[in-house]
Protein backbone atom coordinates (compact mmCIF):
# COMPACT_ATOMS: atom_id res chain seq x y z
CA UNK A 1 0.00 0.00 0.00
CA UNK A 2 1.01 3.74 -0.78
CA UNK A 3 2.42 5.17 2.37
CA UNK A 4 1.79 8.89 3.37
CA UNK A 5 3.67 9.17 6.01
CA UNK A 6 5.10 12.80 6.50
CA UNK A 7 2.41 13.56 4.18
CA UNK A 8 0.37 16.87 5.23
CA UNK A 9 -2.91 18.34 4.46
CA UNK A 10 -2.40 21.97 4.24
CA UNK A 11 -5.12 25.03 4.55
CA UNK A 12 -4.77 27.40 2.52
CA UNK A 13 -6.92 31.27 2.88
CA UNK A 14 -5.85 32.75 -0.26
CA UNK A 15 -6.78 37.16 0.49
CA UNK A 16 -8.07 37.74 -2.48
CA UNK A 17 -7.83 37.37 -6.03
CA UNK A 18 -4.10 37.95 -6.72
CA UNK A 19 -3.26 34.99 -4.14
CA UNK A 20 -5.69 32.83 -5.74
CA UNK A 21 -3.67 33.12 -8.71
CA UNK A 22 -0.39 32.34 -7.00
CA UNK A 23 -1.35 29.45 -5.72
CA UNK A 24 -2.77 28.10 -8.74
CA UNK A 25 0.72 28.70 -10.02
CA UNK A 26 1.87 25.59 -7.45
CA UNK A 27 -0.20 23.51 -9.58
CA UNK A 28 2.35 23.38 -12.36
CA UNK A 29 4.99 22.69 -10.07
CA UNK A 30 4.98 19.16 -11.11
CA UNK A 31 8.00 18.18 -9.15
CA UNK A 32 6.45 19.39 -5.75
CA UNK A 33 3.76 16.07 -6.79
CA UNK A 34 0.78 18.31 -4.83
CA UNK A 35 -2.40 16.63 -4.26
CA UNK A 36 -5.12 19.36 -4.69
CA UNK A 37 -7.94 17.86 -2.81
CA UNK A 38 -9.88 21.24 -2.62
CA UNK A 39 -8.23 23.43 -6.16
CA UNK A 40 -8.12 27.01 -5.91
CA UNK A 41 -11.36 29.05 -6.80
CA UNK A 42 -11.92 32.09 -5.42
CA UNK A 43 -10.87 34.16 -2.14
CA UNK A 44 -13.54 32.87 0.27
CA UNK A 45 -13.30 29.63 -0.11
CA UNK A 46 -10.17 27.75 1.74
CA UNK A 47 -7.95 25.60 -0.88
CA UNK A 48 -6.62 22.30 0.82
CA UNK A 49 -3.22 20.53 -0.88
CA UNK A 50 -1.67 17.38 0.23
CA UNK A 51 1.50 17.86 0.38
CA UNK A 52 4.15 14.65 0.45
CA UNK A 53 6.87 15.21 3.38
CA UNK A 54 9.54 16.05 0.39
CA UNK A 55 7.65 18.94 -0.42
CA UNK A 56 6.69 20.37 2.80
CA UNK A 57 9.08 23.03 3.22
CA UNK A 58 9.42 23.93 -0.07
CA UNK A 59 5.48 24.69 -0.57
CA UNK A 60 5.30 26.16 3.26
CA UNK A 61 8.29 28.75 1.95
CA UNK A 62 6.38 29.47 -1.16
CA UNK A 63 3.30 30.86 0.66
CA UNK A 64 5.20 32.25 3.54
CA UNK A 65 6.95 34.19 1.47
CA UNK A 66 3.96 35.39 -0.81
CA UNK A 67 1.82 36.15 2.73
CA UNK A 68 0.11 33.84 2.28
CA UNK A 69 -2.38 32.21 5.11
CA UNK A 70 -2.32 28.76 5.89
CA UNK A 71 -3.18 26.25 8.29
CA UNK A 72 -2.18 22.29 8.91
CA UNK A 73 -4.94 20.54 9.03
CA UNK A 74 -3.78 17.17 9.07
CA UNK A 75 -0.36 16.87 10.35
CA UNK A 76 0.02 13.41 9.30
CA UNK A 77 -1.78 11.80 6.89
CA UNK A 78 -0.58 8.16 7.52
CA UNK A 79 -2.03 8.28 11.12
CA UNK A 80 -5.54 9.24 9.99
CA UNK A 81 -5.23 6.49 7.39
CA UNK A 82 -4.07 3.51 10.33
CA UNK A 83 -6.91 4.88 12.67
CA UNK A 84 -9.36 4.15 9.87
CA UNK A 85 -7.90 1.14 9.29
CA UNK A 86 -8.18 0.17 12.73
CA UNK A 87 -11.29 0.65 13.04
CA UNK A 88 -12.33 -1.17 9.86
CA UNK A 89 -10.42 -3.87 11.21
CA UNK A 90 -11.88 -3.59 14.89
CA UNK A 91 -15.42 -3.78 13.09
CA UNK A 92 -14.63 -6.97 11.37
CA UNK A 93 -12.94 -8.94 14.22
CA UNK A 94 -16.05 -7.94 16.07
CA UNK B 1 -23.61 -9.30 8.68
CA UNK B 2 -26.25 -11.63 8.28
CA UNK B 3 -28.85 -8.63 7.11
CA UNK B 4 -29.23 -5.65 6.53
CA UNK B 5 -30.64 -4.88 9.74
CA UNK B 6 -27.42 -5.74 11.17
CA UNK B 7 -25.06 -4.47 8.68
CA UNK B 8 -23.01 -1.58 10.14
CA UNK B 9 -23.81 1.57 8.58
CA UNK B 10 -21.40 3.40 10.35
CA UNK B 11 -17.87 2.02 9.08
CA UNK B 12 -16.64 2.11 5.53
CA UNK B 13 -16.54 -0.73 3.44
CA UNK B 14 -15.15 -2.78 0.58
CA UNK B 15 -16.45 -2.95 -2.77
CA UNK B 16 -16.74 -6.72 -1.57
CA UNK B 17 -18.99 -6.18 1.32
CA UNK B 18 -20.84 -3.25 -0.63
CA UNK B 19 -21.77 -5.98 -3.25
CA UNK B 20 -22.88 -8.24 -0.04
CA UNK B 21 -25.16 -5.61 0.87
CA UNK B 22 -26.53 -4.90 -2.06
CA UNK B 23 -27.64 -8.81 -2.64
CA UNK B 24 -28.72 -9.08 0.92
CA UNK B 25 -31.26 -5.94 0.49
CA UNK B 26 -32.25 -7.16 -3.03
CA UNK B 27 -32.88 -10.89 -1.42
CA UNK B 28 -34.87 -9.01 1.94
CA UNK B 29 -37.19 -6.77 -0.32
CA UNK B 30 -37.58 -8.94 -3.77
CA UNK B 31 -40.93 -6.70 -4.61
CA UNK B 32 -39.47 -3.47 -4.12
CA UNK B 33 -36.12 -3.48 -4.49
CA UNK B 34 -34.01 -5.30 -7.92
CA UNK B 35 -30.31 -4.99 -9.03
CA UNK B 36 -29.37 -4.38 -12.63
CA UNK B 37 -25.68 -4.34 -14.45
CA UNK B 38 -25.68 -1.53 -16.49
CA UNK B 39 -22.34 -2.57 -17.43
CA UNK B 40 -18.71 -3.84 -16.50
CA UNK B 41 -16.00 -1.62 -15.81
CA UNK B 42 -12.57 -1.53 -16.86
CA UNK B 43 -10.98 -4.00 -14.99
CA UNK B 44 -14.38 -6.26 -15.64
CA UNK B 45 -16.47 -5.44 -12.13
CA UNK B 46 -20.27 -5.51 -12.75
CA UNK B 47 -21.89 -1.96 -12.83
CA UNK B 48 -24.40 -2.90 -10.45
CA UNK B 49 -27.42 -0.20 -9.97
CA UNK B 50 -30.50 -0.71 -7.15
CA UNK B 51 -34.06 -0.08 -8.70
CA UNK B 52 -36.33 1.13 -6.25
CA UNK B 53 -40.00 0.20 -8.08
CA UNK B 54 -43.25 -0.21 -6.75
CA UNK B 55 -44.59 -1.69 -10.08
CA UNK B 56 -45.67 -0.18 -13.97
CA UNK B 57 -43.78 0.12 -16.69
CA UNK B 58 -40.93 2.99 -17.23
CA UNK B 59 -42.17 4.82 -14.71
CA UNK B 60 -40.12 8.29 -14.65
CA UNK B 61 -37.41 8.09 -12.48
CA UNK B 62 -34.52 9.29 -10.59
CA UNK B 63 -31.51 8.44 -10.36
CA UNK B 64 -29.00 9.04 -7.66
CA UNK B 65 -25.65 8.03 -7.94
CA UNK B 66 -22.56 7.94 -4.84
CA UNK B 67 -18.78 7.23 -5.68
CA UNK B 68 -17.38 8.69 -9.21
CA UNK B 69 -14.67 9.55 -7.66
CA UNK B 70 -12.82 6.69 -5.50
CA UNK B 71 -11.54 8.28 -2.28
CA UNK B 72 -14.70 10.27 -1.36
CA UNK B 73 -15.41 7.13 0.73
CA UNK B 74 -18.04 8.87 2.52
CA UNK B 75 -20.12 9.12 -0.46
CA UNK B 76 -20.36 5.08 -0.98
CA UNK B 77 -21.35 4.78 2.67
CA UNK B 78 -23.73 7.39 2.26
CA UNK B 79 -24.82 5.88 -0.90
CA UNK B 80 -25.48 2.38 1.28
CA UNK B 81 -27.64 4.20 3.87
CA UNK B 82 -29.57 5.62 1.44
CA UNK B 83 -30.61 2.17 0.15
CA UNK B 84 -31.78 0.75 3.34
CA UNK B 85 -33.24 4.49 3.94
CA UNK B 86 -35.40 4.03 1.05
CA UNK B 87 -36.43 0.16 2.08
CA UNK B 88 -37.00 1.76 5.72
CA UNK B 89 -39.40 4.24 4.56
CA UNK B 90 -41.64 3.14 2.11
CA UNK B 91 -44.95 2.48 3.46
CA UNK B 92 -43.71 4.26 6.36
CA UNK B 93 -42.65 8.07 5.58
CA UNK B 94 -45.77 9.56 3.45
CA UNK B 95 -42.98 11.50 0.85
CA UNK B 96 -41.16 8.83 0.13
CA UNK B 97 -43.94 6.69 0.05
CA UNK B 98 -46.00 8.85 -2.49
CA UNK B 99 -42.69 9.51 -4.64
CA UNK B 100 -41.79 5.54 -4.65
CA UNK B 101 -46.18 5.09 -5.90
CA UNK B 102 -45.66 7.10 -9.08
CA UNK B 103 -41.33 6.71 -9.84
CA UNK B 104 -38.95 4.47 -9.43
CA UNK B 105 -35.50 5.45 -7.76
CA UNK B 106 -32.14 4.14 -9.23
CA UNK B 107 -29.10 4.03 -7.00
CA UNK B 108 -25.78 3.15 -8.03
CA UNK B 109 -23.70 2.86 -5.25
CA UNK B 110 -20.11 2.52 -6.73
CA UNK B 111 -19.79 4.07 -9.70
CA UNK B 112 -16.41 3.62 -10.32
CA UNK B 113 -15.41 0.23 -8.50
CA UNK B 114 -11.76 -0.47 -9.77
CA UNK B 115 -10.79 3.00 -8.44
CA UNK B 116 -12.75 2.28 -5.65
CA UNK B 117 -11.01 -1.38 -4.82
CA UNK B 118 -7.93 0.33 -5.56
CA UNK B 119 -8.19 3.09 -2.80
CA UNK B 120 -8.60 -0.14 -0.46
CA UNK B 121 -5.84 -1.93 -1.81
CA UNK B 122 -3.50 -0.04 -2.83
CA UNK B 123 -3.43 3.79 -2.60
CA UNK B 124 -6.66 5.61 -0.34
CA UNK B 125 -6.00 9.04 -2.18
CA UNK B 126 -7.01 7.45 -5.44
CA UNK B 127 -9.56 9.24 -7.57
CA UNK B 128 -9.88 7.94 -11.21
CA UNK B 129 -10.74 5.14 -12.90
CA UNK B 130 -7.87 2.75 -13.93
CA UNK B 131 -8.06 2.90 -17.18
CA UNK B 132 -4.67 2.71 -19.14
CA UNK B 133 -3.87 6.04 -21.17
CA UNK B 134 -1.68 4.84 -24.69
CA UNK B 135 1.60 6.24 -24.91
CA UNK B 136 1.46 7.22 -20.89
CA UNK B 137 2.78 5.92 -17.44
CA UNK B 138 0.00 7.70 -15.60
CA UNK B 139 -3.53 5.45 -14.93
CA UNK B 140 -7.04 6.49 -15.10
CA UNK B 141 -9.37 9.53 -16.19
CA UNK B 142 -11.49 12.33 -13.89
CA UNK B 143 -14.85 10.55 -14.99
CA UNK B 144 -16.29 13.57 -13.76
CA UNK B 145 -14.89 15.50 -16.50
CA UNK B 146 -15.20 12.49 -19.61
CA UNK B 147 -19.06 13.65 -19.93
CA UNK B 148 -20.26 14.83 -23.79
CA UNK B 149 -20.64 18.48 -22.35
CA UNK B 150 -17.84 20.80 -22.99
CA UNK B 151 -15.48 18.08 -23.07
CA UNK B 152 -12.28 18.88 -23.13
CA UNK B 153 -12.65 22.88 -22.41
CA UNK B 154 -11.45 24.85 -19.36
CA UNK B 155 -11.66 23.44 -16.50
CA UNK B 156 -10.14 19.95 -16.93
CA UNK B 157 -6.79 18.49 -18.18
CA UNK B 158 -5.49 17.21 -21.36
CA UNK B 159 -2.54 15.65 -19.13
CA UNK B 160 -3.25 11.88 -18.56
CA UNK B 161 -1.35 12.39 -15.01
CA UNK B 162 -3.40 15.23 -13.92
CA UNK B 163 -6.24 13.96 -11.29
CA UNK B 164 -8.76 15.98 -14.09
CA UNK B 165 -7.27 14.24 -17.00
CA UNK B 166 -10.24 14.11 -19.30
CA UNK B 167 -9.85 11.04 -21.24
CA UNK B 168 -9.45 11.13 -25.14
CA UNK B 169 -12.71 10.89 -25.79
CA UNK B 170 -16.09 12.19 -24.37
CA UNK B 171 -17.53 8.50 -22.89
CA UNK B 172 -14.28 6.84 -23.42
CA UNK B 173 -14.62 5.63 -19.98
CA UNK B 174 -16.89 2.23 -19.46
CA UNK B 175 -18.34 3.84 -16.39
CA UNK B 176 -19.68 6.62 -18.03
CA UNK B 177 -20.69 5.32 -21.04
CA UNK B 178 -22.86 2.78 -19.31
CA UNK B 179 -24.95 5.83 -17.21
CA UNK B 180 -25.10 7.56 -20.67
CA UNK B 181 -26.73 4.47 -22.36
CA UNK B 182 -28.57 3.58 -19.30
CA UNK B 183 -30.29 6.99 -19.22
CA UNK B 184 -30.69 7.61 -23.05
CA UNK B 185 -32.39 4.20 -23.33
CA UNK B 186 -34.60 4.73 -19.98
CA UNK B 187 -35.49 7.87 -21.82
CA UNK B 188 -37.54 8.93 -18.79
CA UNK B 189 -35.32 10.00 -15.82
CA UNK B 190 -36.31 13.05 -14.38
CA UNK B 191 -33.92 13.71 -11.56
CA UNK B 192 -30.15 13.05 -11.62
CA UNK B 193 -28.05 13.51 -8.57
CA UNK B 194 -24.67 12.76 -8.80
CA UNK B 195 -23.07 13.02 -5.20
CA UNK B 196 -19.52 14.15 -4.02
CA UNK B 197 -17.77 15.32 -1.06
CA UNK B 198 -16.34 17.32 0.16
CA UNK B 199 -16.72 21.30 0.06
CA UNK B 200 -20.55 21.17 1.41
CA UNK B 201 -22.13 22.33 -1.72
CA UNK B 202 -25.64 21.93 -3.53
CA UNK B 203 -24.81 22.65 -7.37
CA UNK B 204 -26.58 23.18 -10.84
CA UNK B 205 -25.38 23.11 -14.37
CA UNK B 206 -23.26 24.54 -15.46
CA UNK B 207 -19.64 24.05 -15.10
CA UNK B 208 -18.09 24.22 -18.66
CA UNK B 209 -19.67 28.01 -19.64
CA UNK B 210 -21.04 31.35 -17.60
CA UNK B 211 -23.92 30.61 -19.93
CA UNK B 212 -27.47 30.68 -17.33
CA UNK B 213 -29.66 27.06 -17.99
CA UNK B 214 -32.45 27.86 -19.02
CA UNK B 215 -34.29 26.52 -15.45
CA UNK B 216 -31.48 28.24 -13.66
CA UNK B 217 -34.06 30.53 -11.25
CA UNK B 218 -36.06 27.30 -10.54
CA UNK B 219 -32.93 24.83 -9.97
CA UNK B 220 -31.86 27.82 -7.77
CA UNK B 221 -34.84 27.69 -5.48
CA UNK B 222 -35.01 24.15 -5.20
CA UNK B 223 -31.39 24.28 -4.39
CA UNK B 224 -32.10 26.69 -1.34
CA UNK B 225 -35.02 25.10 -0.59
CA UNK B 226 -33.23 21.42 -0.23
CA UNK B 227 -30.22 22.98 1.30
CA UNK B 228 -32.14 24.73 4.36
CA UNK B 229 -33.86 21.41 4.92
CA UNK B 230 -30.40 19.93 4.98
CA UNK B 231 -28.81 22.06 7.43
CA UNK B 232 -31.83 21.92 10.26
CA UNK B 233 -30.91 18.83 11.08
CA UNK B 234 -27.28 19.44 12.48
CA UNK B 235 -26.77 22.82 11.16
CA UNK B 236 -24.35 22.08 8.13
CA UNK B 237 -23.78 24.85 6.31
CA UNK B 238 -24.27 24.38 2.41
CA UNK B 239 -23.53 26.37 -0.03
CA UNK B 240 -25.77 26.41 -3.88
CA UNK B 241 -25.17 27.77 -6.68
CA UNK B 242 -24.26 26.79 -10.25
CA UNK B 243 -20.81 24.86 -10.69
CA UNK B 244 -19.28 27.47 -12.53
CA UNK B 245 -19.63 30.47 -9.98
CA UNK B 246 -19.64 28.66 -7.34
CA UNK B 247 -16.68 26.45 -7.06
CA UNK B 248 -14.78 26.78 -10.58
CA UNK B 249 -15.05 26.13 -13.84
CA UNK B 250 -15.62 22.38 -14.71
CA UNK B 251 -16.03 20.74 -18.09
CA UNK B 252 -17.27 17.21 -18.82
CA UNK B 253 -18.98 17.07 -15.80
CA UNK B 254 -21.85 14.58 -14.88
CA UNK B 255 -24.53 17.13 -14.51
CA UNK B 256 -24.14 19.35 -17.55
CA UNK B 257 -24.82 16.16 -19.76
CA UNK B 258 -27.60 15.45 -17.97
CA UNK B 259 -29.05 18.62 -18.17
CA UNK B 260 -28.30 19.05 -21.69
CA UNK B 261 -29.68 15.62 -22.67
CA UNK B 262 -33.16 16.84 -20.84
CA UNK B 263 -33.20 16.43 -17.41
CA UNK B 264 -34.33 19.38 -15.68
CA UNK B 265 -33.54 18.90 -12.24
CA UNK B 266 -29.78 18.07 -12.57
CA UNK B 267 -27.61 18.28 -9.49
CA UNK B 268 -24.39 17.66 -7.40
CA UNK B 269 -23.83 17.84 -3.97
CA UNK B 270 -20.39 17.78 -2.02
CA UNK B 271 -21.03 16.04 1.01
CA UNK B 272 -19.72 17.49 4.75
CA UNK B 273 -16.60 18.53 5.33
CA UNK B 274 -15.75 19.20 9.21
CA UNK B 275 -13.01 21.09 8.42
CA UNK B 276 -10.24 18.57 9.91
CA UNK B 277 -10.59 15.58 7.62
CA UNK B 278 -11.27 15.97 3.94
CA UNK B 279 -11.18 13.11 2.27
CA UNK B 280 -10.40 11.48 5.44
CA UNK B 281 -13.66 12.02 7.05
CA UNK B 282 -14.18 9.70 10.18
CA UNK B 283 -16.57 6.20 10.28
CA UNK B 284 -18.48 7.44 12.59
CA UNK B 285 -19.52 10.93 11.16
CA UNK B 286 -21.02 8.55 7.85
CA UNK B 287 -24.26 8.57 9.54
CA UNK B 288 -24.95 11.78 10.31
CA UNK B 289 -24.08 12.87 6.70
CA UNK B 290 -26.36 10.38 5.28
CA UNK B 291 -29.12 11.71 7.65
CA UNK B 292 -28.57 15.63 6.46
CA UNK B 293 -27.97 14.38 2.38
CA UNK B 294 -31.32 12.53 3.04
CA UNK B 295 -33.01 15.71 3.81
CA UNK B 296 -31.96 17.45 0.47
CA UNK B 297 -32.38 14.37 -1.79
CA UNK B 298 -35.90 13.78 -0.42
CA UNK B 299 -36.67 17.72 -1.12
CA UNK B 300 -35.46 17.14 -4.72
CA UNK B 301 -37.08 13.98 -5.33
CA UNK B 302 -40.49 15.42 -3.87
CA UNK B 303 -40.56 18.34 -5.87
CA UNK B 304 -39.74 16.01 -8.70
CA UNK B 305 -42.85 14.20 -8.09
CA UNK B 306 -44.86 17.29 -7.90
CA UNK B 307 -43.35 19.22 -10.88
CA UNK B 308 -43.60 17.15 -13.65
CA UNK B 309 -42.50 18.36 -16.95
Amino acid sequence: KEDFSGHQVLRISAADEAQVKKVRELEDLKHLQLDFWRGPSRPSMPIDIRVPFPSVQAVKVFLESNGIKYSIMIEDVQTLLDEEQEQMLAFRSR
Amino acid sequence: ASSTDTFNYATYHTLEEINQFIDLLVAENPNLVSKIQIGSSYEGRPLNVLKFSTGGTNRPAIWLDTGIHAREWVTHASGVWFAKKIIEDYGQDETLTAILDSLDIFLEIVVNPDGYAYSHSSNRMWRKTRSINAGSSCVGVDANRNWDAGFGLSGSSSDPCSETYHGEYANSEVEVQAIVDFVNSHGNIKAFVSIHSYSQLLLYPYGYTTARAADQAELHELAKTAVDNLSSLYGTEYEYGSIITTIYEASGTTVDWTYNSGIKYSYTMELRDTGFYGFLLPAKQIVPTAQETWLALITIMDYTLKHPY
